[in-house]
């Protein structure tokens, strides 16, 4: 499985529609601070199914969706979506004949989040069964947030022990 | 479930030893299952010690020891069963310029042994030189993040004006 | 007590909504007490919107915001009653470069108004340079540390060494 | 009140005598990781009185005494002073004619520590109470330890408060 893009719309600070290309190899992304970086990759998490308001720095899941500036009307709605190249065929069985899949789930103000895969609705629990056979998914130890890196030393034995279960 | 983990638990360990010694440029360290004799519910213990250091408690390990110990035993996870994605978000904050060096050749280490693909968020000027691509973040509307594709050479431009904008 | 800590509410307040403007050149933020009408048991929450966004939860700001924020609020307590010593662990590693120019006019500003001494570790090289003197660590011995005065120069050359020792 | 001299001996990795000079203005304390700089602040701290081993990264206090390394066997004893100039008057009655001031804290594996306040054996509590009345001290807001500058933005709000009582 390769991830090959993800889209966001109205989804933290990035208001409008943008489009970041995966490509093999290291990919960097830099600028000042506050100008959005964390915000990206906590996009590719809230895809995959993150349910934790907190671990999206939030007190509240709406709280993904753009508030408004200075300038900008809040609104009611994000999006992100994210495209994988199927070529190891590891989806579930109704869509492992696809080369492309999409995933993408949006959230509206005060009324929750759904998903999608190729444009039909799917269960939370399918996208995160996805992403968990692929050794992946919203809480695997690979996507270490901003100051965490420390954590898996300060963790609890047993917590640490859930990192064996990704590599099984 | 208990012989993937066991076995699993030998894969990462005989990784991470080798990974640690890498990035320590020496020293020594392990990984040990403890709490309870059933694999499923045992805790992840962490043995570590720098070149020439004694094996002690993680907690005295220094802030940029700990992220190179860390990150040890995230790539040791990936060599046993890669994933598709990585994403460190200014993990290199607290290293100096030898260990962001060392991160780095790791990076491309991964690389060649894995097919995962790397988001890596940093300031750090090496890093960002190290990189195949680059993405800038800027809010040139306050408050609106736009995402914008840039070649290294203007990558030291933007640190610059960044650097000069506020003077 | 009651009257004493409203005094240094105020106080702190006033100077922190300041320090807060200097630091992110523009914004808004202040103090308030909550949570209770007795101010020996309420709660102190902090409101702050960087230039051109929104008041928001300060769990929303960056890295690097909450690190400014941090450092005006532990400022504003100085200018209202000043600390012989202050001591910054390496601080400045979220911050991108024109916030730590930013950091370091502010360090400048809180040595002429108070007379408080400042002990600061770094590995970045702007702060490095704006420093009075700096003094060395090193492991000569491994795992032995030794502290050693040096020159601003020799600082510059002791981080090229440490990046071509490794190589 | 002035601090102008700290001296450390078998304090973590300071098995040797090491000598601080603080001078006004602004210090910076350089070195690669692992070397000792942030070992080298928590002396400061540990002789003000600091009493969570916790704080001090160890599992217990002894973890502060010099553990010995591949070469250098460990030490049973470690000793930090901190040398102030007492130009405000602000010490205790019974030391308060005295223009210098020197703090000491000693400790001996498995039995505790004690200190010294110029050369006389004092209370921990007379040691707190000394650079709690300068506005200063092992718990002051003005000691950010490493990966803490965060730390006072997540606090709660009670916790928080605290600060304020510095100021007073
Ligand atoms: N729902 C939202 N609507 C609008 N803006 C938001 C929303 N959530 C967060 N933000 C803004 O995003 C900014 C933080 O972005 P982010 O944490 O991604 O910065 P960063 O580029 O990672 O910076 P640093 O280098 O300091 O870590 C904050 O200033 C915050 O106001
Ligand atoms: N009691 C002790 N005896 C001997 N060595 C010790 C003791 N306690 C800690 N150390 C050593 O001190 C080192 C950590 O030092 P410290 O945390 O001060 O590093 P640092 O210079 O702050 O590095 P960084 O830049 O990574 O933060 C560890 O390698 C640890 O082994
Ligand atoms: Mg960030
Ligand atoms: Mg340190």
């Amino acid at each position: 499985m390769d991830f090959t893009r993800l889209r966001l719309s109205g989804f933290k600070s990035f208001v409008d529609p943008t489009e970041l290309i995966i490509e093999k190899g290291l990919t960097g992304v830099v600028g000042p601070n506050g100008c959005g970086k964390s915000n990206l990759l906590e996009a590719l998490r809230w895809v995959m199914g993150e349910n934790s308001a907190k671990s999206m720095r939030g007190a509240g899941m709406d709280d993904v969706i753009f508030a408004g500036t200075a300038s900008r009307p809040a609104r009611n709605l994000a999006e992100v979506s994210l495209n994988i190249f199927n070529n190891d065929r590891s989806a579930p069985a109704i869509f492992n004949d696809e080369q492309q899949l999409e995933i993408s789930r949006r959230i509206e103000r005060e009324s929750g989040s759904a998903y999608r895969l190729n444009a039909k609705d799917v269960r939370a629990k399918d996208v995160q069964l996805l992403f968990a056979d692929a050794s992946t998914g919203a809480h695997s130890p690979s996507l270490v947030s901003q100051g965490r890196i420390g954590s898996l030393i300060n963790a609890k034995p047993k917590d640490r022990r859930k990192i064996l279960e990704e590599a099984a | 479930g208990r012989a993937r983990i066991l076995k699993a638990f030998d894969d990462v360990n005989e990784h991470f030893k080798k990974l640690f010694t890498t990035l320590f440029g020496g020293g020594e360290a392990y990984l040990a299952l403890t709490e309870s004799d059933d694999p499923l519910d045992a805790g992840l213990e962490i043995m570590a010690s720098p070149p020439g250091k004694k094996m002690q408690n993680l907690g005295l390990l220094s802030g940029g020891e700990q992220a190179l110990t860390a990150l040890s035993l995230i790539f040791a996870v990936f060599m046993t069963n890669p994933s598709p994605i990585c994403v460190l978000d200014e993990v290199d904050a607290p290293l100096d310029d030898a260990n962001v060096t060392r991160f780095c050749d790791l990076l491309d280490e991964m690389c060649k042994n894995t097919s995962t693909r790397f988001l890596i968020v940093t300031h750090n000027a090496v890093t960002m030189s190290r990189m195949n691509r680059l993405f800038g973040v800027t809010m040139a509307e306050r408050g609106v993040s736009q995402l914008v594709s840039v070649d290294l050479d203007s990558a030291e431009r933007m640190r610059a004006r960044d650097h000069n904008r506020d003077h």
